[in-house]
């Protein structure tokens, strides 16, 4: 463990704090993407196959049980929760997220690092990890305002991956045979998605101003 | 060895 992917985890552990104490406390999901929280929830639970048969540490399996506890949470509160769901905005939530769980399953059947299950599930989670953010970003584009939580959220949600990828610069330079390619890729595409929010986001923080996204 | 063949990060 070293401080980036401390600071990586614990980032990503408030975003989805912050979505969940929004959601909770305001009753309301309003900008936020069902889909994507969705994806997420699948994210974690294709991620984390491994977390009854391969102890890692207490850290490691509070956390799976924390991210996988939160993201199916988050999609409850939209899907049922009475009040909630009548602020969800199907309409406007329209990404076909389909479209993203097929391609990432093949590119995980064709390129992983090892052809078990468990390996092949475990990249998947990586590659839609990568684009899950998609549905929301569009959404944002969409409904034009952003919330501040919402807007503290993805920009979290971005930060965390970008602390990942310091820790891989880290664990390559520290750890020899500390090397995958899938992971750093498919990290760096997933935070290059997030470059363009977070340009908007900080310059409507340095003005001061309402974050708007450009149509 | 089995440590990295076991995923470690989150």
């Amino acid at each position: 463990m070293n401080i980036f992917r401390l600071a990586g985890d614990m980032t990503h552990l408030f975003s989805v704090l912050v979505l969940l104490l929004k959601i909770h406390t305001i009753k309301s999901c309003a900008g936020i993407s069902l889909k994507t929280q969705e994806l997420y929830a699948l994210v974690f639970a294709t991620r984390y196959l491994d977390i009854f048969t391969d102890y890692i540490s207490l850290y490691n399996t509070c956390m799976k049980l924390i991210f996988l506890g939160s993201s199916f949470s988050i999609v409850w509160y939209i899907r049922r929760h009475k009040i909630v769901r009548r602020s969800y905005d199907k309409e406007q939530d329209t990404f076909r997220h389909h479209f993203l769980i097929l391609p990432c399953i093949i590119l995980a059947l064709l390129i992983n690092e090892k052809f078990t299950v468990k390996e092949v599930m475990w990249t998947f989670s990586l590659y839609l990890e990568a684009v899950a953010i998609l549905p929301q970003l569009v959404l944002l584009q969409r409904t034009r305002n952003i919330d501040n939580l919402t807007g503290q959220y993805i920009f979290l949600l971005g930060a965390y991956r970008s602390l990942y990828i310091l820790n891989w610069i880290y664990r390559y330079f520290t750890e020899q045979h500390y090397v995958h390619w899938i992971t750093w890729i498919s990290g760096l595409v997933q935070t290059l998605l997030y470059a363009d929010f977070f340009y908007y986001y900080f310059h409507s923080w340095k003005n001061n101003e309402k974050l708007q996204l450009p149509a | 060895d089995a440590k990295t063949e076991n995923h470690d990060e989150l």
